[in-house]
């Protein structure tokens, strides 16, 4: 079963 | 005092159309260098971001940074009002205006329309985004082929790898009534029309959700070509840009992993 990935895990707040 | 003229407003037009179905309001942040925005869709699995450079207009003027907050289902209603030859200008007060006024005019000076967007205020979180990854493997392609392949593949699944090895791309997708594939060679000869150019450092195979591969699809008219860039376990970058670098749209897409 494949997980989808959350984009906010990928970059850091500014 | 922000002001800003575009001769015509297919460009701005053309990037929202590209975002709109994505992000449902976000903060249109003005410098002296030109518009930018970035917003994560609902799920937060897409980040989009948008430049259009100081460059791409006929006037600009931003004496000091300002962020407008912007409903992009009004401000797409309001473009509307303008025809594609239209100029546009975009005026806003610096000091906490609550609207935004758009100025269409057209080609003959003899027509103008004046509309009036109310601002938002909208509480969101900026991500640092770097400049410059060093990807595994970038394609890049006419958009048109772009828009055919995940346009199709998207029909069959909602599961999409793509595998990128020395020359040779392979789009593939699983879904309920079966499955499909498509492999683009890089094209041999550098005079072709519509190149297909292939890099890659590193072999490079990931899945991505099909329904956000083929909304990316918006963005076809902004750019003959499109370019994606992908590192294994890190999202998908997808940048359509405008021409004289004008500005771009870009798609950071998170991928799905195995578990």
């Amino acid at each position: 079963k494949r997980h989808q990935m959350l984009i906010s895990r990928f970059f850091a707040p500014a | 005092m922000f002001e800003a003229k575009l001769t015509e407003s297919t460009t701005i037009k053309r990037v929202l159309d590209a975002i709109k179905d994505l992000i449902q309001q976000a903060n249109f942040d003005c410098s002296a260098d030109g518009l930018s925005l970035q917003a994560m869709d609902t799920p937060h699995v897409c980040l989009t971001t948008m430049t259009l450079r100081s460059q791409a207009f006929e006037v600009y003027r931003c004496d000091r940074p300002l962020s407008m907050g912007i409903n992009l289902s009004s401000i797409s209603k309001i473009l509307k009002c303008a025809a594609s030859k239209d100029s546009v200008k975009i005026v806003a007060d610096d000091e906490g205006a609550d609207c935004a006024e758009f100025i269409f005019e057209n080609e003959s000076a003899d027509r103008i329309a004046h509309f009036e967007l109310k601002l938002m205020d909208i509480d969101s979180e900026h991500l640092s985004i770097p400049e410059d990854s060093d990807y595994q493997a970038i394609i890049s392609m006419p958009s048109a082929e772009y828009r055919r392949i995940f346009s199709d593949l998207s029909i069959i699944g909602d599961t999409i790898t793509i595998e990128i090895n020395k020359n040779t791309a392979c789009f593939s997708v699983e879904g309920d009534i079966g499955n499909g594939s498509l492999n683009l060679a890089q094209t041999d000869s550098a005079d072709e029309k519509n190149p297909v150019t292939i890099n890659v450092k590193e072999p490079v195979k990931m899945t991505f959700p099909g329904k956000y591969l083929n909304t990316f699809t918006k963005a076809v008219p902004i750019s003959e070509f499109v370019t994606l860039c992908l590192t294994d376990g890190n999202p998908l970058a997808i940048e359509f840009s405008l021409p004289d670098e004008a500005g771009f749209v870009r798609y950071f897409l998170a991928p799905k992993i195995d578990q």
